[in-house]
């Protein structure tokens, strides 16, 4: 089993999730993170003063997947993601050595 | 030896008035760069760096430190050119490629002042960086390819970013040696020949930050045009990576047309320290050898 | 050492934390996100309007912890946040190279 | 690859990621946590009652990292990071199998 992690910009939240769907996969998680990287922040003026926002709103989704799942998912999260300028985003896959289903105890890809 | 000269400080400030006339409309496409701005050709700064009117991003700050390390260590010096890379990027720059982000990384972390090769270098971190080595060179050709390589491996080992670094800099010095506009034009010519990613004529559009794009965007500019305003306003206005191929078309029509050939308004425009050190640079890089 | 993620229904957050503490877990991480699966999300009305809102708010712990004590933490979480409702969540375990206990510079479970 | 996860205390982020840059790792991914150890969260009153909330924000830093860098950037982070108070948080290393640039289709080491 592998935990993929990928870091989106926000508006393509929809689009990843369709994609994973359409896949199968069902079940993820996602938090609101903040990203800093080449993409430049926004500039905000306060009290009259311009300045910029440092780091850009991002999307993390986490998903358990099977192992012979992760390069269909990588393929679903990059076409669905990209956009082609500066800031798209990144996926990382990292080994899952359990995973449990909390409602029934199941272990393993039983439990993704 | 002032028409060298008036063409060292030409190719060397042409290539940073491509670099903040174009840093405007990087990563915007023709379409939409006409439908904004008709045809662009102040500098105006702005562009996805917020850049104030007239500054210049990491290609000409890259170029300052190769040509800085190159009159002090009176050619190159691998490891006093990393460090001096590394002392920019430590100065939190407007902008710095993924590429060169992770040559210097490995830099720093290894003591390694060359990256292996890679199928991922082929973009255009190297060759942007690279008219100072061949200004440098002009007194010792023998050294112009261990040279132009040298500085490129320091991020970028790639079969195409190590080639085109070599013609452009052998272009460079046929323009600032004045010799006819047709020897310039062959070694282009046989770039393609040699491989056909470079090929310019004709062009096909693509602008982005691929050697091949990159190279194929500024010298069908060049080829097109007969002055060093149209060269530039012609190259930018393809879009992509705007401020890049703007800085290869200006390192090139810059030793053809010479510094008298640059537009007054822009260079009146171009911020004044960097203006300097690259008037004055240009002294200390045919001195070397 | 590894670290133990689990996404559970945010109520239980406080049923878990002292079943963590009762096996000898005193530091973990919490964050809020937001959970997609077989749970369907709520209805909400808005400008009149009915609409579901597809996602259930979650409560993702993150814990490190030395190999041994790994299927005793598993239990721990597993009987305080089962409900056995669908969408108590998952646990899952991932293979820690590096622990590093910034106060002291501790390393391995010595940082934990 | 190895994804680095460091929990520090709020105040430092700008400490830290200057640190970070000058090892020339530009880009990170920030969440807002909350921490649960040693350290005592503070006490509230509200509605005239003197209450004690027991967790305590701290952000977490993720930043996935070549090999050849763990060292420094576990140095990096301990050192900017540091106050020598309870409380100044955990670094984590992961092993992470493979990254991908999303708007490049950029994999391994030239994905960071
Ligand atoms: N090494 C890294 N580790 C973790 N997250 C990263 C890393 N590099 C970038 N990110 C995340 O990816 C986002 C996009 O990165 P950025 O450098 O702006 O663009 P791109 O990936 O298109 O080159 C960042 O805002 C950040 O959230
Ligand atoms: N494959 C997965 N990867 C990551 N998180 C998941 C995965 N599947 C489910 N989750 C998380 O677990 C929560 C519960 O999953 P759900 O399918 O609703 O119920 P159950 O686990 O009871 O079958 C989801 O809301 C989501 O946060
Ligand atoms: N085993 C652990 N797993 C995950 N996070 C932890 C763990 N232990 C501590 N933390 C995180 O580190 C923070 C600091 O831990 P704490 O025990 O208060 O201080 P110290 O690390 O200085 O001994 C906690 O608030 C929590 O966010
Ligand atoms: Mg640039
Ligand atoms: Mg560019």
């Amino acid at each position: 089993m592998k935990k993929i992690e990928a870091i989106i910009k926000p508006f393509k939240l929809d689009d990843v999730k369709d994609a994973l769907h359409e896949v199968g996969v069902q079940g993820i998680t996602v938090l609101e993170v903040k990203g800093f990287g080449r993409q430049k922040g926004h500039t905000e003026v306060y009290r009259g003063a311009e300045y910029t926002v440092d780091f850009q709103p991002k999307v993390k989704i986490e998903a358990a997947v099977e192992d012979g799942m992760v390069e269909k998912v990588i393929s679903a999260i990059e076409n669905a993601a990209n956009t082609g300028k500066i800031g798209d985003g990144k996926i990382f896959v990292l080994p899952l050595e359990e995973a449990v289903r909390i409602r029934t105890g199941e272990r393993g890809d039983e439990a993704l | 030896e002032s028409l060298l000269l008036d063409r060292a400080r030409g190719c060397l400030l042409g290539a940073a008035l491509g670099d903040a006339l174009g840093a405007t409309v990087e990563f915007m496409s023709r379409s939409e760069i006409k439908a904004r701005y008709g045809v662009h050709k102040k500098i105006i700064g702005g562009g996805w760096l917020y850049l104030k009117p007239g500054y210049v991003t990491d290609d000409t700050q890259m170029s300052l430190c190769v040509a800085r390390s190159l009159v002090r260590s009176s050619g190159f010096n691998a490891v006093d050119m990393a460090d001096a890379f590394v002392e920019w990027m430590r100065t939190g720059p407007v902008d710095i490629g993924s590429t060169v982000a992770q040559g210097l990384r490995r830099y720093i972390a290894k003591g390694r002042v060359a990256a292996k090769e890679s199928q991922w270098h082929g973009g255009n971190g190297a060759l942007m960086r690279v008219a100072p080595v061949a200004i440098a060179a002009l007194n010792c050709p023998d050294s112009l390819e261990e040279w132009a390589v040298g500085q490129a491996h320091i991020t970028h080992n790639h079969p195409l970013s190590d080639t085109v670094c070599i013609a452009v800099s052998r272009m460079i010095q046929s323009a600032l040696k004045g010799r006819p506009l047709l020897e310039l034009l062959e070694i282009a010519h046989e770039l393609v020949r040699i491989h056909p990613e470079f090929t310019f004529r004709p062009y096909n559009g693509k602008a982005g930050g691929f050697v091949g794009e990159t190279f194929a965007t500024a010298f069908s500019s060049f080829y097109n045009t007969d002055n060093f305003e149209d060269c530039l306003v012609e190259c930018v206005n393809q879009g992509g990576d705007a401020d890049t191929t703007g800085t290869v078309a200006g390192m090139i029509a810059g030793a053809w047309y010479g510094a008298r050939g640059l537009p007054k308004k822009w260079l009146n425009k171009l911020e004044k320290n960097t203006k300097a050190e690259l008037f004055e640079l240009a002294k200390g890089l045919l001195e070397i050898g």
